[in-house]
């Protein structure tokens, strides 16, 4: 696109213009869809990649934790570079000629600009808590899976407290009533950052899903073509496995609605800076995450269900 | 616009569930205000928390009494907010 830095951090409004940018530098091909609006009335809009019709799709989101700001600016690096290759990389078109994809890569807009304006290490939404003095819920540990349960705090001043109930979070409901809505998402995947994990259902019980075995198949193999690129190693296992039991976790609600392909991945920190991590390694960070990204939804397409 | 000069984060490495449970009891300590970057779930894993300036001495002295192992994984948690300022107001000026 113009000038636009994809290996820089920006506002929201500086993401919210590019993403005009490349839906006006890519006509016939990406359209901007509003699916809601945050608690402060910001709008969620979400970047369609259609090649027409309403095809089975694949959704990926980022930044739903504000303050892990890698996960919004490899978001945007992505919507660029599926737009950009879609004619020319072979796989990309392939996945665009038979899917839609759905890309939005500020899913707490009002938690991000908190992060950006009041306290950086703001992780939650920003919605007032009745009865307390504390502000906001994590809003991976708000769906309707395994809600309340282990791995999620009641205490609405903890950074991990779930919410008075599930989908109490707009931002949360604004997805939960696209995907029913849409019905036909087959792969569903959801950037955080940090700690370089690919993680698949379950967290909220340390059961095997039914899907277990496939799952980790696909997991492995994109685990390995992100770290064929720059070297950087990622553990591969369901939540509750590979980090601890969280109940009301993104692709634990994703997965009981039937979309098979559902996964999580924490973003690189190395260098050791945690969610603090430097601008210069934005765009590796990204490229290494598209292998990944990009094997995932070629599996979806070679193995539709 | 809330600062962090002089806190730190440290990497914290909990050998034995007991370990973990002393670092669980830390957290609840709401005086102390950490803020668990990474929590503290299976031994031999790292963990990562930020540590507030006033608080510092006093967790460093509990991690030593208890024999957990840790290291500093950032000094100043404040140097590295101030460099990403300057580099996205740089960067701003830049595209405009």
């Amino acid at each position: 696109s113009g000038n636009f830095n994809f290996a820089a951090y920006h506002t929201l409004e500086e993401i919210s213009q590019e993403m005009d940018n490349i839906v006006a530098e890519h006509p016939g091909l990406v359209t901007k869809v509003n699916i809601g609006q945050s608690f402060e009335k910001r709008p969620m809009n979400v970047l369609k990649f259609s090649t027409g019709g309403d095809k089975p799709a694949i959704w990926l989101d980022a930044g739903i934790h504000a303050r892990e700001w890698v996960t919004q600016a490899t978001a945007l690096w992505t919507a660029n570079k599926i737009a950009s290759d879609y004619g020319s990389d072979p796989s990309i078109t392939s996945i665009l000629d038979t899917m839609d994809i759905f890309l939005l890569p500020v899913t707490n807009p009002d938690g991000y600009v908190f992060s950006q304006t009041k306290n950086r290490m703001w992780r939650k939404t920003r919605s007032k808590v009745s009865g307390s003095v504390c502000v906001g819920v994590d809003p991976n540990r708000n769906w309707d899976a395994g809600f309340g349960g282990p791995g999620a705090s009641n205490n609405p001043c903890s950074d991990s407290y779930h919410g008075p109930r599930a989908n109490s979070e707009v931002e949360v409901k604004s997805i939960v009533d696209f995907i029913k809505s849409h019905g036909r998402i087959k792969a569903f995947i959801t950037l955080h950052s940090y700690s370089q994990l690919l993680m698949f259902p379950y967290g909220y019980t340390c059961a095997k899903s039914d899907n277990f075995d496939e799952l980790n198949e696909v997991a492995q193999k994109a685990a390995r073509s992100l770290t064929g690129l720059h070297g950087t190693k990622y553990k591969v296992g369901a939540i509750c496995s590979v980090i601890y039991q969280a109940s009301g976790s993104t692709i634990d609600w994703t997965y009981s609605q039937g979309i098979k392909y559902s996964f999580t991945f924490e973003l690189r920190d190395t260098g050791r800076y945690g969610f603090l991590l430097p601008a210069s390694q934005i765009i590796p960070t990204a490229q290494e995450t598209w292998l990944a990204l990009r094997t995932i939804m070629e599996h979806t397409l070679n193995h539709p269900y | 616009r809330e600062t962090f000069v002089g806190d730190q984060v440290l990497e914290v490495i909990p050998r034995n569930e007991e370990q973990i449970r002393h670092l669980v009891n830390l957290e609840a300590e709401e005086h102390l205000q950490l803020d668990f970057w990474k929590s503290p779930t299976i031994p031999g894993e790292t963990a990562h928390v930020r540590v507030p300036f006033v608080s510092a001495q006093a967790v460093k002295a509990f991690l030593e009494s208890q024999g957990i192992a840790y290291s500093i994984m950032i000094e100043d948690v404040q140097v590295l907010l101030d460099k990403e300022d300057e580099e996205m107001l740089l960067n701003q000026r830049r595209e405009r």
